[in-house]
């Protein structure tokens, strides 16, 4: 376990409740798209299955009941306590683009072909993507409040750390996970245009908005 | 190659 590994981890959890402090404070999840939302809680089931097969260590089996809990309240909010609120008119990103591609590619491009192998191939491409719907949503509206880009910020930092991690571990420990290196790489590639614009404008007290 | 032991990251 190295720094960036653990400081990954941190801001990945920190995006979360983030997210949840949010929606719990202003009793809103305007601007947040329950679509990607949905496909976070997907991701998390379907990798975090082993769960139940294997143990790996007290900060892992831990880490991932946190993440799970963490996933579902927020899926529970937004189409449950604060359906209300929700936007569902521009959380309007078509899932089986998605679904449908990460599906095959699973079958296709994995390291084993057994279920529960397959299921985390899934879920580390479907991880990489996810993040879609919200995007779109705010490609859409044109604009985000400065709480969900701070969320964004930090899961986009959590990813890359990640990158990072897996340059220590390729030097430290010769540790080389192709599919979650790969995928990982892609998923960073669509936080750039968004942390340019945090940078930009939100950091400079400005709010985001698209012209 | 395949990890050993699962895998041990979130």
């Amino acid at each position: 376990m190295n720094v960036f590994r653990i400081l990954g981890d941190v801001s990945h959890l920190l995006a979360m409740i983030i997210l949840l402090l949010k929606i719990w404070r202003s009793k809103s999840c305007a601007g947040i798209s329950g679509k990607s939302q949905i496909l976070f809680a997907l991701v998390f089931t379907t990798r975090y299955l082993d769960l139940l097969t294997n143990f790996i260590s007290i900060y892992n089996t831990v880490m991932k009941i946190i993440f799970l809990a963490c996933s579902y309240t927020t899926v529970y909010m937004i189409y449950g306590k604060y359906r209300n609120t929700f936007d569902s008119e521009n959380d309007s990103f078509r899932l089986e683009f998605l679904l449908v591609p990460v599906t095959g590619l699973s079958f296709l491009e994995n390291y084993n072909f057994t279920p529960l192998e397959i299921l985390w191939t899934f879920s580390i491409y479907l991880e990489s993507v996810a993040i879609l719907p919200q995007l779109f949503m705010i490609s859409k509206t044109g604009e985000a409040e400065t709480i969900t880009t701070h969320y964004l910020f930090f899961l986009g930092l959590y990813r890359t750390l990640y990158l990072a991690n897996w340059i220590w571990r390729y030097h430290t420990e010769s540790f080389y996970d192709q599919i979650a290196v790969v995928s990982g790489v892609v998923q960073t590639i669509f936080y750039c245009d968004f942390f340019y614009l945090y940078v930009t404008k939100v950091l400079k007290g400005k709010k985001l908005s698209l012209p | 190659q395949e990890p050993k032991e699962g895998h041990d990251e979130l």
